[in-house]
């Protein structure tokens, strides 16, 4: 037995022919997590503490879909959630709808470590972050130009995305449609 | 969304996953990521993070199903991970998870994932689409 981790920058219908410039820097991104978590477990630390330090260093690579880069609502606006728990003993702390807490996953293990309860959400979450002092900042700072043209266009096509998915487009959803009948006549 | 699962020399195990949900979700949405079993579970055997569709991940009790599977079906972690995921209906699902071993596994039932691992034995890979 030895230590091991593993960890993930989101899934979807990522195209096999992703431009070099969009997949070098999440490349790059991934291997420094790595090695962020591996350094913390050959220094020892809690598991906890390693899973919490590199979903932080994740969240704050505007690449990836938590913290900065938070893709959009149909508002415009970021609401993010995080959840860290501990194998051994079950304790676990969750939050939702934050759109100030540059860090969520830190305010997740807060909710597991100072209160009694296991999710905050929105406000509720909002204010906790405040009164423990965890680092705060205008909404603006999550939004990207990226994630304003992915909601544009995904508004356009009036459909919701898991991340990575491309956009498509009505008039070639009308085509993908034809597409089908053609294929289930055969 | 963006995830960690961990696991020490000891046995000890964490997860951690956070988001930003779906592009153009509604305000007030809330996916598998907080929802504990869902998106995000550890207990003794394993340790689980996942992404990919929320409200499927929630349907699939995805994380919590991967360690019963272990616990009540005896299955390693990386044939449990792999069950659980293939329940869930292509394209909707990816998971990282970790057992109190040492064992890793990373499946998806999407076109690709961003991923990347490590164990004490020297192994590492990154990869984003499937092998």
């Amino acid at each position: 037995m030895g230590w091991a981790i593993a960890l993930h920058g989101g899934a979807g219908d990522i195209p096999l022919s992703l431009p070099p410039e969009n997949r070098l820097p999440r490349e790059a991104a991934l291997r420094h997590c790595l090695d962020v978590g591996i350094a913390a477990l050959k220094a020892h630390k809690h598991p906890l503490d390693v899973v919490e330090l590199v979903v932080r260093e994740l969240e704050n690579h505007q690449n990836f879909n938590a913290g900065k880069g938070s893709v959009l609502t149909t508002s415009g606006t970021v609401e993010m959630e995080a959840c860290i728990m501990d194998g051994k003993t079950k304790k676990c702390g969750a939050v939702s709808g934050l759109s100030t807490v540059v860090n969520a996953i830190s305010l997740a293990r807060l909710v597991m470590e100072k209160t009694p309860h296991i999710y905050l959400a929105f406000d509720g979450a909002e204010a906790f972050a405040r009164e423990h002092g965890l680092e705060t900042v205008d909404p603006s700072h999550f939004i990207t130009p990226e994630n304003i043209e992915r909601l544009k266009l995904a508004q356009e096509a009036n459909r919701v995305q898991i991340d990575y998915t491309q956009p498509i487009q009505k008039e070639v959803k009308k085509d993908a449609a034809s597409a089908d009948v053609d294929s289930q006549i055969g | 969304t963006v995830g960690c699962v961990a696991v020490d020399n000891e046995g000890n195990l964490a997860t951690a996953t956070s988001t930003g949900g779906l592009v153009n979700k509604m305000v007030g949405r809330i996916g598998d990521t907080p929802i504990i079993g869902a998106g995000t579970y550890a207990n003794h055997l394993c340790a689980v993070s996942a992404t990919g569709r929320g409200e499927m991940i929630i349907r699939g009790t995805v994380a919590r199903d991967v360690a019963a599977v272990m616990e009540f079906k005896g299955l390693s972690l990386k044939e449990a991970a792999a069950y659980v995921v293939e329940q869930v209906p292509p394209g909707n699902v990816g998971l990282v998870a970790v057992s109190s071993t040492g064992e890793v596994t990373m499946p998806f039932n999407t076109t690709g994932m961003f991923r990347a691992c490590a164990t004490e034995d020297g192994y590492s890979e990154i990869g984003i689409w499937p092998d």
